[in-house]
């Protein structure tokens, strides 16, 4: 399930946006015993000026897409916007039974977008 | 068959060669996974959904802080044997010995154990009940057929009430290679003042292990 982006096309300046994995429609309910499923989220959006500035309390904002971003304003065809990507991720865990009926729980780094950032 | 499509994507990116095939044998969640999952899973813990609260602590990637140890995969394996009682020590009027099976086969080679719990309860008959302290477990390697290899532990037992735990890592393989296949082991409870017996009710393994290719170094945090 993913938040619908409003308008068509990348909807607003680069930021998460909620998209919700569930295991029951990947077919795992029965073996994934917990979580049901979870928050990835996933980033959308413009990185154009301002938006690619670092905000107050935002990721921080590499040189290179404020340049990149810059060479756009100036000359649109050089090279395209930076790009909106995951800039902080957290993990999650999962508990399960496995071929051997062993109950397993396994972490999993990275699997959750907090962030995103132009990049 | 294979999972299709993206799903097989999602398994592989989770580390997992398949799916389960089928559904597994009803069985209640130990309750200690349980527990590791819930202080373990940040979106169980976090206040609202989808983020995590700034300044929380971040928890050392690839560590079970819970168990002190390095590692991404906590098993609770079952015990597979029938925990009969070794024929030839009841007749010899000694107290029984069992044979614990673990399968051990859905370890993979990369994963390095960090951890390996041995859990035991007992259940002591009347004239057990309430004796206290002075008991000895020793583990031995099950040999070919009701043979017993070399002890590999003794342990003094204070109290049957509370499950006995007993840590098989660098016991029963050592710290540095990898997880066997499967082990084989035989268990022994005495009592070293009276010829009290006692039967074991059930036996599992708690295993701990880390995967390296599901690690990644702390990210950078903002300076």
């Amino acid at each position: 399930e993913a938040d619908p982006v409003v308008g068509g096309g990348p909807g607003g300046s680069c930021r998460a946006r909620r998209l919700y994995v569930s295991f029951r429609e990947v077919g795992w309910h029965r073996w994934v015993i917990a979580p049901r499923g979870f928050l990835a989220n996933y980033c959308q959006g413009h990185c154009s000026l301002p938006a690619t500035l670092p905000g107050p309390g935002g990721p921080p904002t590499l040189n290179h897409a404020v340049l990149r971003a810059l060479m756009y304003s100036a000359a649109p065809g050089a090279a395209g916007l930076p790009c909106c990507v995951p800039a902080r991720l957290s993990p999650i865990s999962v508990l399960f039974f496995d071929n051997s009926d062993n109950v397993v729980l396994r972490h999993y780094e990275d699997m959750v977008v907090d962030e995103c950032g132009c990049r | 068959p294979a999972a299709p499509g993206p799903a097989a994507a999602l398994l592989q990116a989770l580390g997992l060669c398949d799916a389960p095939q089928g559904a597994p044998k009803p069985r209640p969640v130990p309750p200690v996974m349980w527990r590791l999952f819930r202080r373990r899973d940040p979106q169980e813990a976090r206040v609202s959904p989808g983020r995590t609260p700034p300044g929380a602590t971040l928890r050392r990637p690839c560590h079970v802080e819970e168990l002190g140890v390095a590692g991404n995969i906590v098993r609770h394996v079952p015990d597979r044997g029938t925990r009969a009682g070794i024929p030839e020590s009841a007749a010899a009027g000694q107290c029984s010995r069992w044979t614990v099976v673990f399968d051990l086969s859905a370890v993979e080679p990369t994963e390095q154990p960090s951890r390996a719990r041995l859990e035991l309860r007992f259940a002591a008959e009347e004239a057990a009940m309430g004796i206290e302290g002075d008991w000895e477990l020793s583990l031995a390697q099950a040999a070919e057929g009701t043979g017993v290899g070399p002890v590999l532990l003794r342990q003094a037992v204070v109290s049957l009430g509370t499950p006995v735990r007993a840590e098989l890592l660098g016991a029963a393989w050592s710290h540095n290679t990898s997880v066997p296949r499967s082990l084989h082991l035989v268990l022994a409870l005495r009592h070293r003042a009276t010829s009290a017996c006692v039967h074991l009710a059930e036996a599992s393994l708690l295993l701990v292990t880390l995967d390296p290719r599901l690690c990644h170094p702390l990210a950078r945090l903002r300076r």
